[in-house]
């Protein structure tokens, strides 16, 4: 049984990246095999690995443009046993144009993905801050959708855009996509700003919040200039500990079904 | 003399949104003729003005898409008489894909833009974290672009990504662009991967780096959620003071030529 989970929000800089490294270090350290899948043009989730965008053999865009077998595509063992990674390069930037005109475009991922899905027990999609395409893909090959909100006045805003996304997707392309739930981050307790954003983000989402709650932490920022995840950067800090609190809350929610 | 400046990077949550308000406000005090143009689906640049984008009469997508002359869909005098603002809608998100077939898809905004431009002396535009067609549309339509780079460690890498595509719109859509300057953001001085990146990059840009740097300054992040241009939330910030600097070397920059 593996779980496919989009890493999804439009709005820039909410901790998407962040996330899918942290969770998926987190899953890798409590040995789920776990595989990182970065859908997004700049990269971020390869480089805060460690990896080179600019140098790795094939990646994501010669599985969704060439239909290379994404066996082929993946780095595995990524500083866990049970962790791999299939990187973003340079050229995903023109996927989007390049898939427009294609039959079935939004069904690339979940194609490429249909192989290989259980060989893990969770794959995590890093995706770019649009809704677009790569995002759309995404979306259609997911079983569910983690909602990172950062804990700010723009929070709110762009998530009717998502959930709207969502609901179209579900009728459309991908009838069983749930919301896996919504990611409160960057939370600090001693801004109003912070506390009024998560509360609301409770009202809004009731049941579907993750209790986790990941706090602005600077060693999460500090951790992708080194290419490792917080857990082998500095374990000891809050960041760390709330991403090891969510995967333990994510596999309690999978086998309590 | 107009000057047309957009305000990109597709990486998110730089505070490309926050530099378009406030540098926006901070000409206007400066009683220079401004107009903010929200090219954002998000519309975080109409909320954060204080205006409701699903209730606007009309918008950014009628004038992209209908063809409605910019004129009819400004908002004049807003918060400032010298501060205008053509404001974002939720029907902008499908508008990427409703323009790709069209001829001159790229050229919308410019077209719209030429009978108003000589009303204003500078235009700030607003846009999302990606490189799609509103972005284009945008970087078809400047005299310059001004890049608000976040002091952190992934601020650096999806740079070439922008100045490959700035380059690209220079050699077809628009010759006459140029870089206006990099922006840091988010600035902390109390930490070393703050100052190691705001180092970095005035390595890698020089002379193109503004003097002006953006703090981490939460009164910059609360103004927003009360539809505020920071000047006006709280004038004695350091956000307030940082973004007046900027105006006022911007509006140097300008006569000095
Ligand atoms: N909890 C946190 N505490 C402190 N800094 C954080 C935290 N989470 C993320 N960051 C930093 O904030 C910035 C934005 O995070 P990240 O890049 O993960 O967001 P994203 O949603 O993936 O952005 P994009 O929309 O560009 O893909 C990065 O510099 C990251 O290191
Ligand atoms: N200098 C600053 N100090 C503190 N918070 C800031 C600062 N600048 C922006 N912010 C906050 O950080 C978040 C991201 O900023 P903003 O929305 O302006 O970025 P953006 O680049 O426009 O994002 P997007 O890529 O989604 O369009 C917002 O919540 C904003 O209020
Ligand atoms: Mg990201
Ligand atoms: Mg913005």
């Amino acid at each position: 049984m593996s779980r496919v989970i989009a890493i999804a929000n439009q709005k820039g800089g909410v901790g998407k990246t962040t996330t899918a490294i942290n969770l998926g270090a987190g899953l890798a350290v409590a040995e789920q095999r776990t595989l990182i899948v970065d859908m997004d043009p700049q990269g971020n989730a390869t480089s805060g690995l460690g990896f080179d965008k600019t140098t790795v053999p094939s990646s994501v865009y010669d599985v969704l443009i060439d239909g290379t077998p994404l066996q082929d595509s993946i780095l595995t063992r990524v500083h866990f046993p049970f962790l791999d990674l299939l990187p973003s390069s340079q050229d995903l930037v023109g996927a989007e144009v390049e898939l427009v005109d294609r039959p079935h475009r939004e069904l690339g991922l979940r194609d490429a993905l249909g192989p290989v899905r259980d060989q893990y027990r969770y794959v995590l999609v890093d995706c770019p801050p649009s809704l677009g395409l790569l995002t759309l893909n995404t979306l259609a090959a997911a079983d569910t959708v983690l909602i990172p909100i950062q804990c700010e006045f723009y929070a709110l805003e762009g998530l009717s855009q998502l959930l709207n996304t969502i609901r179209l997707v579900q009728h459309s392309l991908n009838p069983r996509l749930q919301v896996e739930g919504v990611l409160r981050t960057m939370f600090d307790s001693r801004l109003n700003l912070s506390r009024q954003v998560a509360e609301e983000a409770k009202e809004y989402f009731g049941s579907r919040v993750f209790r986790s709650v990941i706090p602005r932490n600077v060693r999460l920022a500090e951790a992708p200039s080194f290419g490792k995840p917080i857990v082998l950067y500095d374990i000891l800090s809050s960041g760390a500990q709330s991403y090891l609190a969510l995967a333990q809350e994510i596999i309690g929610q999978v086998a309590a079904g």
